[in-house]
């Protein structure tokens, strides 16, 4: 553990839990995709069997089981508790476009051709390219509620400081996962765009809204 | 390299 892996632990947490308190405090999703939070959960799925295999620590079992559950939580508020206030029509990305292919490449570049290794591969892939329907909900409809864009830059720099820990790593420790790291540098790319309207727009007071 | 199986990453 080194600061940048932990900085970025908690920049996804705090990714979750403003989009969790957005939507509980303004009974409402309004502008947030249910697609990509659909993704992000089977994201965490996924990937975190190994809750029931192998023990790492306290510090990470917990961080998963909150992933875990406040991704859980979040799709059910959005599809069941406050659905009447899901955009739908705005959320249109076909999921199977980015499930199908990333299966695929799970099961052709893995580290173990086994069962949980396979399936931990298919979330970090996934995980890469499970923010496009909400960016493509943006770019649909040209704009984004603040509130909405500080979820997005937490979640893009959670990724962004993972890649300083696996620079770090590799120097300290001689560790590297080129899977892990290939994935989330794409991942990190896919949020550039944003990151640039977030700092020119967000953080002078103004709407995020897209040039016409 | 990571051992498959066993990440201690989140």
């Amino acid at each position: 553990m080194n600061i940048f892996r932990l900085l970025g632990d908690l920049s996804h947490l705090l990714a979750i839990i403003i989009l969790l308190l957005k939507i509980w405090r303004t009974r409402s999703c309004a502008g947030v995709s249910g697609k990509s939070q659909i993704l992000f959960a089977l994201v965490f799925t996924t990937r975190y069997l190994d809750l029931f295999t192998n023990f790492i620590s306290m510090y990470n079992s917990a961080m998963k089981l909150i992933y875990l559950v406040c991704s859980y939580a979040t799709v059910f508020l959005m599809y069941f508790k406050f659905k009447a206030t899901y955009d739908s029509n705005h959320d249109t990305f076909r999921m199977e476009f980015l499930v199908v292919p990333v299966g695929g490449l799970a099961f052709l570049v893995n580290h173990d051709f086994t069962p949980l290794e396979i399936l931990w591969t298919f979330s970090i892939y996934l995980e890469a390219v499970a923010i496009l329907p909400q960016l493509f909900m943006i770019s649909k409809t040209g704009e984004a509620e603040t509130i909405t864009s500080h979820y997005l830059f937490a979640l893009g720099s959670y990724r962004a400081l993972y890649i300083v820990n696996w620079v770090f790593r590799f120097y300290t420790e001689g560790f590297f996962d080129l899977i892990a790291i290939v994935a989330g540098c794409v991942q990190t790319i896919l949020y550039c765009d944003f990151f640039y309207l977030y700092i020119t727009k967000v953080l002078k007071g103004k709407q995020l809204t897209l040039p016409a | 390299r990571a051992k498959p199986g066993g990440k201690d990453e989140l």
